[in-house]
């Protein structure tokens, strides 16, 4: 049975991304079967690993709307224990088409059925939005993660998503637990950065992670190479800090 | 007739909501009669100029499905020559909502006509999204400002959306323009931000604004005040970079 966790937060360019990309490479250089599925039109997980989205013959869009079978989609990366189901701009008319569908929020959920026991870990990026995907995403995840930016705006963000998480959890998928909230691009010098990671800790207790992803530009130098920050700069801050991540992850079983 | 400008990009993170209330802020300073529309379920530029997005009585969903009339839902702020039409998460219901509705792309614009004479300049702030929310934005425009973050997955983006832009131009709006390209969080200690302003300007020549927005970290603290960069800050570059931008667009008469 595979641990499927959802990387969730409406607010654009938080590190959703970035966490899926590097948390799911953690944990394939821990040798744990790791499937990363991009569930973004913009693709941002599929290029970041080095796949070219408008080349890629099968994507999301056709396992969720046309019915192809998920094993067929998988793509090998670099490194043995990670696959990767891509995404690309198709998967834009995907809300639109899945409205008039019967069971639309939980479309995702039976998909991944056919891989549960290939792999110890599922892992999705999802885009900034509530809309159809995400619930897909929430409905099919066991947890979510949700990444922080260590910014004003994000802080507002939060009690948004609670809403919507604690709305899924009544009506589609009761078993969804908040695995954790984890901090990203902190930058120690900055007062900012500080408070909101006080307000954050003092706010969410235990369910904040204690690994912390500080403001690194090596990660985002990483996707312009198409690869993971463990590929890209092994010691880079970045690397080490989803390490970290991983590591907590690995130990906590599924969250609180 | 007012200038309708849209301020859009589906990447998330990459300025927008900074953009409106401080491109508006500048406008209203050089005493140009300027309304800031926020179109984004999560309140950000209703937050970043001071109101409680919780309490506004009236927000722009009820002028989008409920019919009020957009005239009595504006907010005054701290200067003079800026209004503010607030938004809040019952805009996350408006998406579903509108796909029922004739003509659902064109609400907003027919909205804006019933204030089209007491204002010079309209900015719509937009979801990282271009689902229908963001559609009635590009319908209703004159024309289309982008930011774009100087990082590797912005590039990625502004494909997409010039793909979506000319869809518009196509089926809704033929009077669209893109105004400009506006890049954003310049570092320029930073090799990759040198590297996505190179590229954008060979490619996009010049479509692309003079002015070059710096990461300042006076302009992520700002919102926390709830104020528009001039009032918070005003011999900052965060500042003076928007006060440029300001006049580019006050000297182009609507763009290209
Ligand atoms: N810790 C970090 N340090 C420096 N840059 C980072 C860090 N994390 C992410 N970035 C960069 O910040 C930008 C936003 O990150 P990312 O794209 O992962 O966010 P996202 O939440 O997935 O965005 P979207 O909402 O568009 O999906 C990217 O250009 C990325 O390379
Ligand atoms: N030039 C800048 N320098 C430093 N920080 C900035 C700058 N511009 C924006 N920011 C900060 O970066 C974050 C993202 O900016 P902003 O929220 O304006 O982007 P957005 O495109 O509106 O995001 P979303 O996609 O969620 O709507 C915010 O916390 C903001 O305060
Ligand atoms: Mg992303
Ligand atoms: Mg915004």
């Amino acid at each position: 049975m595979a641990e499927i966790i959802a990387i969730c937060n409406q607010k654009g360019g938080v590190g959703k991304t970035t966490t899926s990309i590097n948390l799911s490479a953690a944990l394939a250089a821990a040798e744990k079967r790791t499937l990363l599925i991009d569930l973004d039109s913009q693709g941002n997980a599929t290029t970041g690993l080095g796949f070219d989205k408008h080349k890629v013959e099968y994507s999301i869009y056709n396992a969720l709307i046309d019915g192809v079978d998920i094993t067929s989609i998988l793509l090998s990366t670099d490194l043995k224990y990670l696959k990767v189901v891509p995404s690309n701009t198709s998967l834009v008319g995907a809300e639109v088409e899945l409205v008039g569908v019967v069971s639309r929020e939980t479309r995702l959920k039976h998909l991944l059925q056919a891989v549960d026991d290939e792999f110890d870990y599922i892992i999705i990026d999802t885009p900034p939005s509530l809309g159809l995907l995400t619930l897909n995403a929430l409905s099919a995840a066991n947890s979510v993660i949700v990444p922080v930016q260590c910014e004003y705006y994000a802080l507002e963000g939060i009690a948004d998503l609670q809403r919507t998480i604690s709305l899924v959890q009544d009506r589609i998928n009761p078993e969804l637990k908040i695995f954790g909230i984890v901090l990203t691009m902190f930058d120690s010098r900055n007062n900012l950065s500080h408070q909101v990671l006080t307000e954050v800790k003092t706010h969410f207790k235990e369910v904040v992670f204690h690994s912390v992803i500080p403001r690194n530009v090596r990660l985002s130098e990483a996707p312009s190479y198409g690869k993971p920050i463990l590929l890209y700069d092994v010691n880079s801050k970045g690397a080490v800090s989803y390490f970290e991540l991983a590591k907590e992850v690995l130990m906590s079983e599924g969250g609180s």
